[in-house]
Protein backbone atom coordinates (compact mmCIF):
# COMPACT_ATOMS: atom_id res chain seq x y z
CA UNK A 1 0.00 0.00 0.00
CA UNK A 2 1.16 3.52 -1.14
CA UNK A 3 2.11 5.33 2.79
CA UNK A 4 -1.37 7.50 2.47
CA UNK A 5 -4.10 7.88 0.24
CA UNK A 6 -7.38 9.61 -0.26
CA UNK A 7 -10.51 9.05 -2.65
CA UNK A 8 -11.91 12.57 -1.65
CA UNK A 9 -8.81 14.42 -3.55
CA UNK A 10 -9.76 12.43 -6.57
CA UNK A 11 -13.07 12.96 -7.11
CA UNK A 12 -14.30 9.29 -5.92
CA UNK A 13 -16.63 10.34 -2.97
CA UNK A 14 -19.54 12.62 -2.90
CA UNK A 15 -20.42 14.52 -0.52
CA UNK A 16 -21.33 13.99 3.13
CA UNK A 17 -24.93 13.23 3.70
CA UNK A 18 -27.14 12.92 6.83
CA UNK A 19 -29.54 10.00 7.66
CA UNK A 20 -31.21 12.40 9.66
CA UNK A 21 -33.23 10.23 12.49
CA UNK A 22 -32.84 6.61 11.27
CA UNK A 23 -30.81 3.67 11.37
CA UNK A 24 -29.76 3.54 7.73
CA UNK A 25 -26.19 4.06 7.90
CA UNK A 26 -25.91 0.71 6.24
CA UNK A 27 -27.17 2.04 2.61
CA UNK A 28 -25.05 4.97 2.54
CA UNK A 29 -22.39 2.96 3.36
CA UNK A 30 -22.84 0.65 0.39
CA UNK A 31 -23.79 3.81 -1.93
CA UNK A 32 -20.72 5.19 -1.07
CA UNK A 33 -18.74 2.49 -1.81
CA UNK A 34 -20.78 2.00 -5.04
CA UNK A 35 -20.48 5.58 -5.90
CA UNK A 36 -16.84 4.54 -5.42
CA UNK A 37 -16.51 2.06 -7.81
CA UNK A 38 -18.67 3.60 -10.31
CA UNK A 39 -16.42 6.37 -11.10
CA UNK A 40 -13.24 4.25 -10.83
CA UNK A 41 -15.00 2.16 -13.51
CA UNK A 42 -16.85 4.62 -15.73
CA UNK A 43 -15.11 7.76 -14.60
CA UNK A 44 -18.27 9.40 -13.39
CA UNK A 45 -19.11 10.50 -9.78
CA UNK A 46 -23.12 10.04 -9.26
CA UNK A 47 -24.99 10.47 -6.01
CA UNK A 48 -27.03 7.43 -5.57
CA UNK A 49 -30.07 6.52 -3.73
CA UNK A 50 -30.06 5.13 -0.43
CA UNK A 51 -33.50 5.68 -0.40
CA UNK A 52 -34.33 2.82 -2.55
CA UNK A 53 -32.64 0.87 -0.37
CA UNK A 54 -34.52 1.87 2.48
CA UNK A 55 -38.09 0.87 0.15
CA UNK A 56 -36.74 -1.82 -2.20
CA UNK A 57 -34.54 -3.60 0.02
CA UNK A 58 -36.75 -6.39 1.60
CA UNK A 59 -34.50 -8.30 3.15
CA UNK A 60 -33.12 -5.11 5.05
CA UNK A 61 -35.09 -3.16 7.47
CA UNK A 62 -34.72 0.22 6.72
CA UNK A 63 -34.48 2.51 9.53
CA UNK A 64 -34.44 0.04 11.82
CA UNK A 65 -31.19 -1.60 10.67
CA UNK A 66 -29.87 -3.57 7.95
CA UNK A 67 -26.22 -5.47 6.56
CA UNK A 68 -24.44 -4.17 3.32
CA UNK A 69 -23.81 -8.04 2.10
CA UNK A 70 -28.21 -7.64 1.56
CA UNK A 71 -27.89 -4.42 0.10
CA UNK A 72 -25.21 -5.75 -2.43
CA UNK A 73 -27.89 -8.30 -3.33
CA UNK A 74 -30.91 -6.13 -3.35
CA UNK A 75 -28.85 -3.72 -5.68
CA UNK A 76 -27.90 -6.95 -8.13
CA UNK A 77 -31.60 -7.98 -8.45
CA UNK A 78 -33.24 -4.60 -8.56
CA UNK A 79 -30.78 -3.95 -11.46
CA UNK A 80 -29.18 -1.31 -10.43
CA UNK A 81 -29.34 2.15 -8.52
CA UNK A 82 -31.19 5.17 -9.28
CA UNK A 83 -29.62 8.64 -8.37
CA UNK A 84 -30.09 10.80 -5.58
CA UNK A 85 -31.74 13.23 -7.54
CA UNK A 86 -34.34 10.99 -8.95
CA UNK A 87 -34.82 8.69 -5.74
CA UNK A 88 -34.30 11.60 -2.91
CA UNK A 89 -33.57 10.74 0.59
CA UNK A 90 -36.89 10.80 3.09
CA UNK A 91 -35.65 8.97 5.82
CA UNK A 92 -38.39 6.40 6.77
CA UNK A 93 -39.39 3.83 4.49
CA UNK A 94 -42.18 3.95 2.05
CA UNK A 95 -43.95 1.98 -0.47
CA UNK A 96 -40.90 0.96 -2.89
CA UNK A 97 -41.14 2.90 -6.24
CA UNK A 98 -37.83 1.99 -7.91
CA UNK A 99 -37.71 1.98 -11.83
CA UNK A 100 -35.70 0.35 -13.86
CA UNK A 101 -35.68 3.02 -16.74
CA UNK A 102 -34.36 5.41 -14.27
CA UNK A 103 -31.44 2.83 -12.46
CA UNK A 104 -27.71 5.06 -13.97
CA UNK A 105 -25.19 2.57 -12.39
CA UNK A 106 -25.51 -1.40 -11.46
CA UNK A 107 -23.38 -3.93 -9.82
CA UNK A 108 -22.37 -7.69 -10.82
CA UNK A 109 -21.18 -8.63 -7.51
CA UNK A 110 -19.62 -8.43 -4.48
CA UNK A 111 -16.92 -9.34 -2.26
CA UNK A 112 -15.47 -9.52 1.37
CA UNK A 113 -12.53 -7.84 2.19
CA UNK A 114 -9.47 -8.76 4.09
CA UNK A 115 -9.52 -8.49 7.84
CA UNK A 116 -5.42 -7.38 7.57
CA UNK A 117 -5.51 -3.86 7.98
CA UNK A 118 -2.41 -3.11 5.77
CA UNK A 119 -4.03 -5.24 2.71
CA UNK A 120 -7.27 -3.25 3.31
CA UNK A 121 -5.17 -0.09 2.74
CA UNK A 122 -3.70 -1.67 -0.28
CA UNK A 123 -7.23 -2.92 -1.43
CA UNK A 124 -8.10 0.85 -0.95
CA UNK A 125 -5.46 2.64 -2.50
CA UNK A 126 -5.94 0.18 -6.08
CA UNK A 127 -9.67 -0.48 -6.19
CA UNK A 128 -11.54 2.11 -4.20
CA UNK A 129 -13.79 3.45 -1.17
CA UNK A 130 -14.51 0.39 1.28
CA UNK A 131 -17.79 -0.23 3.15
CA UNK A 132 -16.83 -1.13 6.51
CA UNK A 133 -18.77 -1.85 10.08
CA UNK A 134 -17.72 -0.72 13.27
CA UNK A 135 -18.23 -0.41 16.96
CA UNK A 136 -18.98 3.28 17.56
CA UNK A 137 -18.41 4.18 20.77
CA UNK A 138 -17.72 7.42 21.55
CA UNK A 139 -18.86 8.70 18.03
CA UNK A 140 -21.76 10.27 20.04
CA UNK A 141 -19.14 12.70 21.45
CA UNK A 142 -16.69 12.87 19.10
CA UNK A 143 -15.50 16.44 17.34
CA UNK A 144 -12.23 15.55 15.78
CA UNK A 145 -9.14 14.09 16.20
CA UNK A 146 -7.89 10.42 15.74
CA UNK A 147 -9.82 8.36 17.66
CA UNK A 148 -7.99 5.10 19.41
CA UNK A 149 -10.23 4.05 22.37
CA UNK A 150 -9.12 1.25 24.45
CA UNK A 151 -10.07 -2.20 22.94
CA UNK A 152 -12.48 -3.32 26.16
CA UNK A 153 -14.16 -0.31 25.59
CA UNK A 154 -14.71 -0.56 21.97
CA UNK A 155 -14.81 -4.31 21.26
CA UNK A 156 -14.60 -5.50 17.46
CA UNK A 157 -17.51 -8.04 18.31
CA UNK A 158 -19.91 -4.80 19.14
CA UNK A 159 -20.46 -3.37 15.65
CA UNK A 160 -23.53 -1.11 14.88
CA UNK A 161 -22.50 0.99 12.80
CA UNK A 162 -21.86 1.34 9.02
CA UNK A 163 -19.29 3.79 7.45
CA UNK A 164 -17.37 4.36 4.19
CA UNK A 165 -13.48 4.05 4.46
CA UNK A 166 -12.04 6.58 1.76
CA UNK A 167 -8.79 7.31 2.64
CA UNK A 168 -5.45 6.63 5.17
CA UNK A 169 -2.48 8.26 5.91
CA UNK A 170 -0.28 9.65 9.30
CA UNK A 171 -0.81 12.81 10.99
CA UNK A 172 2.19 13.12 13.54
CA UNK A 173 2.69 9.49 13.11
CA UNK A 174 0.08 8.25 14.15
CA UNK A 175 -1.76 6.02 11.69
CA UNK A 176 -5.81 6.64 10.96
CA UNK A 177 -8.12 5.68 8.78
CA UNK A 178 -10.61 8.27 6.75
CA UNK A 179 -14.25 7.55 7.62
CA UNK A 180 -17.24 8.90 5.87
CA UNK A 181 -19.76 8.99 8.32
CA UNK A 182 -23.67 9.83 7.00
CA UNK A 183 -24.60 12.35 9.86
CA UNK A 184 -24.50 15.28 7.78
CA UNK A 185 -21.10 17.62 8.04
CA UNK A 186 -21.93 19.15 11.46
CA UNK A 187 -20.54 16.21 13.06
CA UNK A 188 -16.72 15.05 13.52
CA UNK A 189 -14.23 16.68 11.23
CA UNK A 190 -16.58 17.90 8.28
CA UNK A 191 -18.64 14.55 8.80
CA UNK A 192 -15.86 12.53 8.44
CA UNK A 193 -14.34 10.28 11.32
CA UNK A 194 -10.59 9.91 11.88
CA UNK A 195 -9.85 6.26 13.62
CA UNK A 196 -6.37 4.90 14.59
CA UNK A 197 -5.28 2.46 11.49
CA UNK A 198 -3.37 -1.03 12.25
CA UNK A 199 -5.26 -2.59 15.54
CA UNK A 200 -8.37 -3.49 14.38
CA UNK A 201 -9.65 -0.51 16.53
CA UNK A 202 -13.57 -0.43 17.04
CA UNK A 203 -13.80 -3.60 14.68
CA UNK A 204 -12.88 -1.43 11.48
CA UNK A 205 -11.55 -4.59 9.85
CA UNK A 206 -14.13 -7.17 10.30
CA UNK A 207 -16.75 -6.71 8.20
CA UNK A 208 -15.06 -4.66 4.95
CA UNK A 209 -16.77 -5.30 1.68
CA UNK A 210 -17.27 -4.03 -1.97
CA UNK A 211 -19.31 -4.00 -4.45
CA UNK A 212 -18.12 -5.03 -7.73
CA UNK A 213 -18.67 -3.24 -11.38
CA UNK A 214 -17.37 -5.22 -14.33
CA UNK B 1 -11.54 -3.01 61.55
CA UNK B 2 -13.32 -0.73 63.52
CA UNK B 3 -14.61 -2.98 67.14
CA UNK B 4 -17.77 -0.90 66.65
CA UNK B 5 -20.44 -1.17 63.42
CA UNK B 6 -19.80 1.24 60.87
CA UNK B 7 -21.77 4.55 60.64
CA UNK B 8 -22.26 4.87 56.66
CA UNK B 9 -23.84 8.03 55.76
CA UNK B 10 -24.17 8.48 51.87
CA UNK B 11 -25.56 12.04 50.80
CA UNK B 12 -27.01 13.17 48.01
CA UNK B 13 -25.93 15.99 45.70
CA UNK B 14 -25.99 18.80 47.52
CA UNK B 15 -24.77 22.74 47.21
CA UNK B 16 -21.17 23.38 48.36
CA UNK B 17 -20.48 23.87 52.43
CA UNK B 18 -17.23 24.37 53.80
CA UNK B 19 -16.09 21.04 54.16
CA UNK B 20 -16.85 20.08 50.14
CA UNK B 21 -15.14 23.05 49.12
CA UNK B 22 -12.35 22.30 51.69
CA UNK B 23 -11.79 18.72 49.68
CA UNK B 24 -11.83 20.88 46.18
CA UNK B 25 -9.57 23.21 47.52
CA UNK B 26 -7.64 20.48 48.15
CA UNK B 27 -8.54 18.90 44.62
CA UNK B 28 -6.94 21.68 42.75
CA UNK B 29 -4.15 22.32 44.76
CA UNK B 30 -2.93 18.67 43.27
CA UNK B 31 -4.82 20.08 40.23
CA UNK B 32 -1.77 23.19 40.59
CA UNK B 33 1.31 21.03 41.50
CA UNK B 34 4.22 22.12 40.03
CA UNK B 35 2.63 25.25 38.05
CA UNK B 36 4.09 28.70 38.85
CA UNK B 37 1.97 31.06 41.10
CA UNK B 38 0.60 33.18 37.82
CA UNK B 39 -0.21 29.76 35.83
CA UNK B 40 -2.22 28.07 38.07
CA UNK B 41 -6.28 27.46 37.55
CA UNK B 42 -8.56 28.52 39.73
CA UNK B 43 -11.97 27.05 41.04
CA UNK B 44 -14.91 27.71 39.05
CA UNK B 45 -18.11 26.32 40.10
CA UNK B 46 -18.17 23.50 42.41
CA UNK B 47 -20.73 20.95 43.46
CA UNK B 48 -20.38 17.39 45.58
CA UNK B 49 -21.52 15.09 47.60
CA UNK B 50 -19.39 13.01 50.12
CA UNK B 51 -19.85 9.42 51.62
CA UNK B 52 -18.48 8.51 55.11
CA UNK B 53 -17.71 5.11 56.36
CA UNK B 54 -16.16 4.45 59.86
CA UNK B 55 -13.48 7.64 60.10
CA UNK B 56 -13.33 8.09 56.68
CA UNK B 57 -14.94 10.56 54.14
CA UNK B 58 -15.28 9.69 50.14
CA UNK B 59 -15.60 12.94 48.34
CA UNK B 60 -17.20 13.39 44.88
CA UNK B 61 -16.87 16.15 43.05
CA UNK B 62 -17.81 18.16 40.04
CA UNK B 63 -16.24 21.43 39.39
CA UNK B 64 -15.48 23.68 36.77
CA UNK B 65 -11.29 25.08 36.28
CA UNK B 66 -10.65 28.70 34.85
CA UNK B 67 -6.87 28.42 33.43
CA UNK B 68 -5.13 32.03 33.15
CA UNK B 69 -5.25 33.01 29.74
CA UNK B 70 -1.87 32.02 28.27
CA UNK B 71 0.20 34.65 26.38
CA UNK B 72 2.76 32.64 25.32
CA UNK B 73 1.44 30.71 22.46
CA UNK B 74 4.26 28.36 22.26
CA UNK B 75 3.69 26.08 26.42
CA UNK B 76 -0.33 27.28 25.92
CA UNK B 77 -1.92 24.04 26.72
CA UNK B 78 -4.91 25.24 26.04
CA UNK B 79 -6.56 27.20 22.82
CA UNK B 80 -7.66 30.32 24.28
CA UNK B 81 -11.30 29.43 23.45
CA UNK B 82 -10.79 26.65 25.91
CA UNK B 83 -9.35 27.85 28.76
CA UNK B 84 -12.83 26.38 30.73
CA UNK B 85 -12.08 22.84 32.19
CA UNK B 86 -14.58 20.52 33.54
CA UNK B 87 -13.28 18.10 36.10
CA UNK B 88 -14.50 15.34 38.05
CA UNK B 89 -12.40 14.58 41.32
CA UNK B 90 -12.45 11.97 44.26
CA UNK B 91 -10.51 12.62 47.21
CA UNK B 92 -10.60 10.65 50.60
CA UNK B 93 -10.28 12.30 53.64
CA UNK B 94 -8.92 9.93 56.38
CA UNK B 95 -8.16 10.97 59.86
CA UNK B 96 -7.89 14.44 58.36
CA UNK B 97 -5.27 13.60 55.72
CA UNK B 98 -6.61 14.30 52.00
CA UNK B 99 -5.24 11.93 49.35
CA UNK B 100 -6.88 12.50 45.31
CA UNK B 101 -8.06 9.51 44.07
CA UNK B 102 -9.52 10.21 40.78
CA UNK B 103 -9.24 13.33 38.58
CA UNK B 104 -10.70 13.95 35.36
CA UNK B 105 -10.57 16.98 33.12
CA UNK B 106 -11.53 18.42 29.83
CA UNK B 107 -11.96 21.64 27.96
CA UNK B 108 -15.34 22.74 28.00
CA UNK B 109 -16.08 25.10 25.14
CA UNK B 110 -17.95 27.86 26.57
CA UNK B 111 -18.30 30.33 23.85
CA UNK B 112 -21.86 31.54 25.01
CA UNK B 113 -23.99 34.73 24.46
CA UNK B 114 -26.05 35.55 27.06
CA UNK B 115 -28.64 37.18 24.85
CA UNK B 116 -31.01 36.03 28.04
CA UNK B 117 -33.45 33.77 26.25
CA UNK B 118 -36.16 32.20 28.20
CA UNK B 119 -34.53 28.65 28.27
CA UNK B 120 -32.29 29.88 30.90
CA UNK B 121 -34.85 31.03 33.37
CA UNK B 122 -37.09 28.29 33.16
CA UNK B 123 -34.23 25.42 33.64
CA UNK B 124 -32.60 26.68 36.51
CA UNK B 125 -35.53 26.06 39.13
CA UNK B 126 -35.24 22.53 37.74
CA UNK B 127 -31.30 22.31 38.47
CA UNK B 128 -32.02 23.94 42.02
CA UNK B 129 -35.01 21.29 42.83
CA UNK B 130 -31.92 18.33 41.78
CA UNK B 131 -29.83 19.79 44.92
CA UNK B 132 -27.39 21.04 42.61
CA UNK B 133 -25.30 24.06 43.55
CA UNK B 134 -26.45 27.00 41.93
CA UNK B 135 -22.98 28.08 40.28
CA UNK B 136 -22.63 24.93 38.95
CA UNK B 137 -26.11 24.94 37.70
CA UNK B 138 -25.87 28.51 35.87
CA UNK B 139 -22.71 27.50 34.06
CA UNK B 140 -24.11 24.24 32.63
CA UNK B 141 -27.45 26.16 31.71
CA UNK B 142 -25.05 28.58 30.05
CA UNK B 143 -23.00 25.73 28.07
CA UNK B 144 -26.78 24.28 27.02
CA UNK B 145 -28.23 27.25 25.66
CA UNK B 146 -25.54 27.79 23.73
CA UNK B 147 -25.84 24.32 22.73
CA UNK B 148 -29.09 24.78 21.78
CA UNK B 149 -28.54 27.97 19.81
CA UNK B 150 -25.86 25.99 18.25
CA UNK B 151 -27.61 23.23 16.83
CA UNK B 152 -31.58 25.07 16.70
CA UNK B 153 -32.66 22.68 19.30
CA UNK B 154 -36.23 24.07 20.84
CA UNK B 155 -38.10 21.84 23.38
CA UNK B 156 -41.96 21.25 23.82
CA UNK B 157 -42.46 21.82 27.55
CA UNK B 158 -40.68 23.28 30.24
CA UNK B 159 -40.12 19.62 32.01
CA UNK B 160 -38.72 18.46 28.41
CA UNK B 161 -35.94 21.18 28.51
CA UNK B 162 -35.40 20.28 32.21
CA UNK B 163 -34.98 16.85 31.51
CA UNK B 164 -32.32 17.04 28.19
CA UNK B 165 -30.46 19.58 30.19
CA UNK B 166 -30.35 17.04 33.07
CA UNK B 167 -28.97 14.51 30.07
CA UNK B 168 -26.85 17.05 28.50
CA UNK B 169 -25.17 17.43 31.82
CA UNK B 170 -24.55 14.06 32.54
CA UNK B 171 -23.79 13.26 28.66
CA UNK B 172 -20.64 16.32 29.26
CA UNK B 173 -19.40 14.24 31.79
CA UNK B 174 -19.21 10.71 29.59
CA UNK B 175 -17.69 12.70 26.90
CA UNK B 176 -15.31 13.86 29.53
CA UNK B 177 -14.73 9.81 30.88
CA UNK B 178 -14.31 8.95 26.89
CA UNK B 179 -11.51 11.38 26.42
CA UNK B 180 -9.92 10.58 29.48
CA UNK B 181 -9.86 7.27 27.59
CA UNK B 182 -8.86 7.58 24.35
CA UNK B 183 -5.41 6.60 23.71
CA UNK B 184 -5.20 8.92 20.09
CA UNK B 185 -5.68 12.44 19.65
CA UNK B 186 -9.30 12.53 19.28
CA UNK B 187 -11.63 15.52 21.10
CA UNK B 188 -14.87 14.55 22.47
CA UNK B 189 -17.19 17.07 23.44
CA UNK B 190 -20.63 18.23 23.02
CA UNK B 191 -22.27 17.46 19.49
CA UNK B 192 -25.51 17.90 18.11
CA UNK B 193 -26.36 14.37 20.01
CA UNK B 194 -25.22 15.47 23.40
CA UNK B 195 -29.02 16.00 24.43
CA UNK B 196 -29.70 12.72 23.75
CA UNK B 197 -29.41 9.74 26.19
CA UNK B 198 -27.31 6.57 25.56
CA UNK B 199 -30.09 4.50 24.45
CA UNK B 200 -31.93 7.20 22.75
CA UNK B 201 -28.97 7.37 20.24
CA UNK B 202 -28.42 4.15 19.82
CA UNK B 203 -32.03 3.21 19.33
CA UNK B 204 -32.29 6.11 16.93
CA UNK B 205 -28.84 6.29 15.01
CA UNK B 206 -27.04 2.71 15.00
CA UNK B 207 -27.78 -0.20 13.43
CA UNK B 208 -28.08 -3.16 15.56
CA UNK B 209 -28.72 -5.93 12.76
CA UNK B 210 -25.02 -5.39 12.19
CA UNK B 211 -23.86 -7.97 15.14
CA UNK B 212 -26.87 -9.82 15.29
CA UNK B 213 -27.30 -11.02 11.96
CA UNK B 214 -25.57 -13.02 9.63
CA UNK B 215 -26.26 -11.56 6.21
CA UNK B 216 -25.78 -12.90 2.51
CA UNK B 217 -22.31 -14.42 1.94
CA UNK B 218 -19.74 -13.02 0.01
CA UNK B 219 -16.69 -14.42 -1.52
CA UNK B 220 -13.76 -13.39 -0.69
CA UNK B 221 -11.89 -10.57 -2.81
CA UNK B 222 -8.58 -11.17 -4.38
CA UNK B 223 -6.00 -9.32 -2.85
CA UNK B 224 -4.48 -6.46 -4.74
CA UNK B 225 -1.00 -8.15 -5.42
CA UNK B 226 -2.18 -11.30 -6.93
CA UNK B 227 -1.63 -11.35 -10.88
Amino acid sequence: APPEWDWRSKGAVTKVKDQGMCGSCWAFSVTGNVEGQWFLKRGTLLSLSEQELLDCDKVDKACLGGLPSNAYSAIKNLGGLETEDDYSYQGHMQACSFSAQKARVYINDSVELSRNEQRLAAWLAKRGPISVAINAFGMQFYRRGIAHPLRPLCSPWLIDHAVLLVGYGNRSATPFWAIKNSWGTDWGEEGYYYLYRGSGVCGVNTMASSAVVN
Amino acid sequence: APAQPRAVVARAWRPLDPELLGAARFALKMYNQGRAAGAQAVLGAVQGRVRREGQGSLYTLEATLEEPQCHEPTVCQLPVSRKTLLCSFQVLDELGKHMLLRRDCGPVETRVTDDGNETLKYVLPGLGRNSLSQDFSVKMASIFQKFMHTYNRTYESKEEAEWRLSVFASNLMRAQKIQALDRGTAQYGITKFSDLTEEEFRTIYLNPLLQSEPGQKMHMAKSVEDP
